[in-house]
């Protein structure tokens, strides 16, 4: 996938850190100091429907030809995250207890169109 | 947002990047806090002291390289493997004690359990760890209660009872697995260990446990977490 940059339209993913002082959550977060909430945004004609980012080979390449020449079928697709992994965070809980977990799939590490 | 400017996905007027920013962390703070099953963010009351934090976790590693799958061993496949989007959530809980009420030769701690453990969550293991602090090299029998309340939530029964021969000062550890997951299967969160000497012994427990000696139970559970499944 590729990370969005400058105005482009096409589906990229974006970069966004929360960080947990700048909300006040840093007293009852330990660790991590923040989130990367990435999300995907952007365009998928049709001739993009399909390939994780725009890292295309031949054979995609060749496909978005096939594709592109059959727009009567002029569906977009959706841009979603290809890659994602979790969370870990060490926090204290309602009873001041200290509480480690991993929360699955909360980092987009990358984005692609269905 | 600048006139004409929209939004690449969706056609709708772009936001202004301030109020997008704001959309943004309320998202944030939204989704985390909804998958850690807790429905604000938890105001701290006691904050733990670095000591007895850094002597914990020293200890649970301590733990877990003992018990890590050395390559010789055979890894328990009956596990499901925890893949991400499985819909199984692991938890490490650290719960340090509050004292309860105490004589010259008895003393009762308390374990408060978070309350997100619910009835679907599984205890994979819960460890009492326990400083002795003992004046003269002599054994000890100290009895450990394990406490919790009946039905009606007014008295106390003994869920097991243990005895330990306290040799010298230092830790100790005990098995509470069980009585942790009838707890939490009960719908309670509080833990009592009750810890007692005979008469005629001086106690081995430090009348002021210093930080990095406190009582301690480290825990890990499993929580099935309600999971969309996605048909690919």
């Amino acid at each position: 996938g590729i990370d969005c940059s400058g105005d482009s339209q096409m589906c990229c993913r974006k970069e966004f850190f929360v960080d947990f002082k700048e909300i006040g959550w840093e007293d009852w977060i330990i660790q991590p100091e923040g989130y990367h909430m990435n999300y995907c945004a952007g365009l998928c004609p049709l001739h993009m429907a399909g390939i994780p980012g725009l890292a295309a080979s031949f054979h995609t390449a060749v496909l978005n030809l096939i594709k592109a020449n059959h727009a009567d079928a002029a569906m977009d697709s959706c841009c979603v995250p290809t890659q994602r992994r979790p969370l870990s965070l060490l926090y204290y809980d309602r009873e001041s207890n200290i509480v480690k977990t991993d929360i699955p799939d909360m980092i987009v590490d990358a984005c692609g169109c269905t | 947002a600048p006139k004409g400017v929209w939004c690449p996905a969706c056609g709708l007027a772009a936001l202004a990047p301030a109020t997008q920013r704001d959309v943004l962390i309320a998202l944030a703070k939204q989704s985390i806090l909804s998958k850690l099953h807790l429905p604000d963010r938890p105001n701290i009351t006691k904050a733990t002291s670095r000591g007895a934090l850094l002597t914990a976790l020293r200890r649970m590693r301590a733990q877990h390289m003992d018990t890590a799958v050395s390559p010789g061993m055979t890894r328990d496949n009956s596990v499901p493997h925890l893949r991400p989007g499985l819909g199984l959530q692991e938890y490490e809980i650290l719960s340090f004690a509050e004292s309860g009420s105490s004589t010259s030769h008895s003393v009762r701690l308390h374990f408060l359990f978070t309350q997100e453990l619910s009835g679907s969550t599984e205890i994979l293991q819960a460890t009492l760890h326990l400083f002795w602090a003992v004046p003269s090299p002599r054994t000890r029998p100290v009895t450990v209660r394990l406490l919790q309340p009946d039905t009606t939530g007014l008295n106390m029964t003994v869920a097991s009872e243990t005895q330990m021969e306290v040799q010298r000062a230092g830790w100790a550890t005990l098995d509470v697995g069980q009585a942790v997951q009838n707890l939490i299967g009960q719908g309670s969160q509080r833990l009592t260990v009750e810890l007692e000497v005979a008469e005629d012994w001086e106690s081995p427990f430090l009348a002021g446990h210093s930080d990095s000696h406190w009582p301690f139970v480290a825990a890990q559970a499993r929580a099935r977490t309600p999971h969309r499944v996605q048909r690919r």
